[in-house]
């Protein structure tokens, strides 16, 4: 469902230029569970970015659900982003000025859903992460760990068959993220396809394929066999 | 160095209010490392922000360097703030508009200190958390465990008695969390008290203390002996 070739991300500040991803070569298929590695700085979020479209490439191939991304108009990739894909941001990107339910109902104003189901479906999914009773708080009233799992649930909220998870229990303790990779194997089991960015290996282990990441290179992909 | 008893905090919301410490009593003596622990919204970082003077309590006595706190007036409060506290902060609270070198040395404009002893020192401490050449970037330049690092170099510049460390690993790899902890721990053996909170059990061995919050109140407070 993912096919990138020879992707390259550059930035070009003031002084220098910051040569980020150098060639990138991957392919994950329909209701694949892929951890993705790597030490910070190495690229992982920039990589993410451009799998969730909502950054390009300055160079390379990104084939999604066969479709090229480089030649889509924003409209489609607007579209894309709200249906297919669910994006846990490492830095939450909530919205200030709205509670929890706001936050988590956001993506289904784009799908064009009614209010009375974007409330039902935004309050399934904030008990899904264990935050019915923080609804009416806005994220400068959560704690950390409230505000990540609150970007959990507004990434889950159209069913997206694509969930692209950037560090999503970096602020979460043992017993809490436990909860949250549970979430996240139950949805692969329904087929959808999950990519998650961490650098904690017990989290990693429970996926079925880890690729690390090293100075904007794929070092290395393996794939888990449990029993 | 640091007395609390008592402590109380609640906060009130248009439809119900949060208790979130329930009477919190502790001394941390000079030259301490603590490791604060507990489930997500369990209070820790309500607590860091009371210990480290951002915050008020309700009710109850906070006692820091011999001062009560709750009855000292604001510039003295800013004057500790800046001088005798180091704060890393759970999402990090970057100046968006400053690059990481001019985040790092705004504690040193409110010291005093002229210009180019500030760069001299930003620059220092941003070496030692290995971003030398991300000096000119701003926090959206960044990587999520690069703008970890500069709230870390930034809250180091004044060389404050007491560091107050709010999840300053969540974002990092595993080699570059253990870089940050022997930064931790040097400090600690040149006598500054260090408070770390932390979800990761081996981050929290390398304190000397472990104490651990549960719905607003300390569960359990004990030593490490480590060889
Ligand atoms: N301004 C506020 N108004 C109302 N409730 C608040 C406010 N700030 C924090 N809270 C609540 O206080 C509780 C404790 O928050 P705190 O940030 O101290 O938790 P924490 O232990 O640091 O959690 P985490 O590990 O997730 O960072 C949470 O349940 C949170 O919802
Ligand atoms: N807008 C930008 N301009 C210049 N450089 C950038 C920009 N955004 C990111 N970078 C650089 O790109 C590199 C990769 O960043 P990225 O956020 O992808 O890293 P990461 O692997 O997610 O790291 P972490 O584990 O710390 O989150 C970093 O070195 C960062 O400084
Ligand atoms: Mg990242
Ligand atoms: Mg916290």
């Amino acid at each position: 469902v993912i096919k990138i070739n020879g992707l390259i991300k550059d930035y070009y500040l003031d002084k220098h230029s910051v040569h980020v991803l150098k060639g990138i070569g991957l392919t994950i298929h329909s209701g694949e569970y892929v951890a993705l590695m790597g030490p910070s700085g190495s690229g992982k979020s920039t990589l993410m970015n451009i799998i969730g479209c909502l950054d390009s490439a300055t160079s390379g191939e990104y084939i999604l659900n066969q479709q090229n991304i480089s030649t889509l108009p924003e409209s489609v990739l607007a579209s894309i982003r709200s249906k297919e894909i669910g994006f846990v941001f490492q830095q939450f990107n909530l919205l200030p000025r709205l509670t929890a339910l706001d936050n988590v109902a956001l993506p289904l104003i784009y799908a064009g859903v009614d209010k009375k189901e974007r409330t039902r479906i935004a309050k399934e999914k904030l008990a899904l992460v264990e935050l019915a009773d923080r609804a009416d708080h806005k994220p400068n009233e959560l704690s950390g760990g409230q505000s990540q799992r609150v970007a959990i649930a507004r990434a889950l909220v159209n069913n997206p068959s694509i969930i692209l998870a950037d560090e999503p229990t970096g602020n979460l303790d043992t017993k809490t993220s436990y909860e949250i990779m549970n979430i996240f194997e139950s949805l692969n089991k329904s087929g959808n396809t999950i990519i998650l960015v961490t650098h904690e290996e017990d989290v990693a282990a429970k996926a079925k394929r880890i690729i690390r990441l090293r100075d904007g290179v794929i070092e290395s992909s393996e794939d888990i066999h449990k029993r």
